[in-house]
């Protein structure tokens, strides 16, 4: 079991490494490593000891092995499947970033409400109505991830949808805390609380 | 000064704090502010310490009060002004949200550097070439934030152009680490991490 902040830090180390290894580096020290990650040596070097003892003191990590190892942590040795609820600005952006699938994220199936969306293709899906999410769900042999991408009002309902389904993890877009059971996972990116988080920043730095 | 984990957790406790008042809630205990923003009550009572002494044991929070003296903290009291630079995908969705204007954070140009782009209208605005992006924000005698909704390729460059032009906060949608002077905030949204976080819940959870 890794620590919260730990695992948060692994796919931006995770993305460092391919980035390196994509530039046919096949050792880094932990202060490379760190440094294109926008982290520290001595906090990189203690993330990667829950992993396990990798690195050779004074010579570095493996890339390719380390690569393997966090990849196998963060469970994308599989393709992890995803549908996102409401095709609106939000939802429309998202079905179309190749970024996902090239991380092993397939969006296999989108869905809305509105009757003018429905049943319309956007990059090679069809818009499916959000009563069929049962059915579609079962059709793929169940779902990894939801995207919520519905207005605040809608997403606790669609959550709910979402969890009935059989689906476990939960990247909400909506501005509202939703409330799921223990045993579904939701990570909340709320773009108006980055906002307001440099807001404070710009603030103190304008009061002195 | 408040601790980051703090600072990040105001706008929550802020955004859940209007949806009362939208109510006409007045009063709020810690304890029902707490579940609405998905945090627990001794965590928010020790965050709301920071600011000084608001609540009244027993009684709770004046609901209106306590929006007044976080957007003081959150520097929320006057608009902030934002430029988008990348109108693909990704920053025609977040040039077109209301979401953000109806907080305080008005968008007052949008950049990209495709000759295809410039020129056309979106929302209102017009797309600017970067080339302008100087004169644009002195015009604007000055901008807070600017957006990073461009390919990773590019973003360090961008970065670069949003400092050099005055810029002192970065929201980066970019999935690569930008280097920026000590005077710059920058705050990282990485979708993609999102979801690798979410495989990691996942992959724990199948392994029971
Ligand atoms: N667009 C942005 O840049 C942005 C930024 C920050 C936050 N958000 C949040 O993301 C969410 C989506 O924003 P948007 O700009 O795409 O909104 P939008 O209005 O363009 O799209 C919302 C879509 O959800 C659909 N919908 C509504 N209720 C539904 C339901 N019960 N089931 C299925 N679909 C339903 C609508 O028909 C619509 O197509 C909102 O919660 C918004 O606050 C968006
Ligand atoms: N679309 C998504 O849902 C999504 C999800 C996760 C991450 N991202 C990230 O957000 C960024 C934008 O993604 P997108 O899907 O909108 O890409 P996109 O290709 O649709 O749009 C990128 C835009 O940036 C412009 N651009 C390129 N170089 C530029 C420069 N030097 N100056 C100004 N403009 C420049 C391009 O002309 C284009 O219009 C990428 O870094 C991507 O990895 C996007």
């Amino acid at each position: 079991k890794l620590p919260q902040t730990t695992v948060a830090r692994l796919p931006v180390y995770l993305r460092s490494l391919v980035y390196l290894a994509g530039r046919g580096v096949q050792i880094v020290s932990s202060e490379e490593l760190a440094q294109l990650a926008g982290s520290n040596a001595a906090q990189l070097r203690k993330d990667l000891s829950y992993l396990g003892e990798f690195g050779t003191r004074g010579v570095g990590y493996d890339v390719d092995q380390l690569i393997n190892e966090i990849s196998k942590w963060l469970g994308l040795l599989r393709d992890r499947s995803v549908v996102i609820a409401g095709m609106g600005r939000l939802g429309g952006a998202l079905v179309g970033y190749p970024g996902f699938s090239q991380k092993g994220f397939r969006i296999v199936a989108v869905f809305d409400h509105d009757p003018a969306k429905v049943g319309r293709g956007v990059d090679g899906l069809i818009v499916r109505d959000m009563s069929e999410l049962g059915s579609i769900v079962s059709q793929n042999g169940g779902v990894d991830i939801g995207i919520i991408a519905t207005p605040a009002s809608a997403a606790q309902a669609v959550a709910d949808q979402l969890v009935r389904s059989g689906i476990r993890g939960i990247l909400n877009f909506a501005p509202i805390t939703i409330e799921v059971p223990d045993e579904v996972f939701v990570r909340q990116v709320d773009l108006s609380v980055e906002l307001q988080i440099l807001s404070y920043h710009l603030q103190k730095a304008e009061r002195v």
